[in-house]
C-alpha cells in the first residue's frame, strides 16, 4: 500500500 | 516463461486496420508496473479482433516480456510490433488479472 502511494502514476500512449 | 503466468491467454490480432487502435498506461517505475489496455478505439485492429478488452494487462509481445520495461519501451515494442512487415499479426498474451 504505501509503495503503490510512492509511486507515479503512468503517461498514457495511444497506439 | 509466459506459459507459465498464470490465467493469461495468448491473443493474435491480425493487422486488419491501418490503426492498432488501443492506449495503454504503465509500465515500470508506475503505479502500473506492467502496460494496461485502457481504450480500445473502434475501427482499429484490436476491435476488429474482438478479443482484446479495456482492463486486460500485456504480459508479452510476439513473445517478449514486458516486466520491467517502462512505459515508453513498452510503447515502442507494440508499436514496432504493429509497423513490422515480417508478420501480419501481433500475438499478445495477456491477463485479466492486474
Amino acid at each position: 500500500r504505501e509503495k503503490r502511494l510512492t509511486l507515479p502514476p503512468s503517461e498514457i500512449t495511444l497506439l | 516463461p509466459g506459459l507459465l503466468e498464470p490465467m493469461s491467454t495468448l491473443v493474435r490480432v491480425p493487422k486488419s486496420a491501418s490503426t492498432l487502435g488501443i492506449a495503454i498506461e504503465g509500465g515500470a517505475n508506475t503505479r502500473q508496473p506492467l502496460p494496461r489496455i485502457v481504450t480500445i478505439q473502434r475501427g482499429g485492429s484490436a476491435h476488429n479482433c474482438g478479443q482484446l478488452k479495456v482492463g486486460q494487462v500485456i504480459l508479452e509481445v510476439n513473445g517478449i516480456s514486458l516486466r520491467g520495461r517502462e512505459h515508453r519501451e513498452a510503447a515502442c515494442l507494440i508499436a514496432e510490433a504493429f509497423k513490422t512487415k515480417e508478420k501480419d499479426y501481433i500475438d499478445f498474451l495477456i491477463t485479466e488479472f492486474n
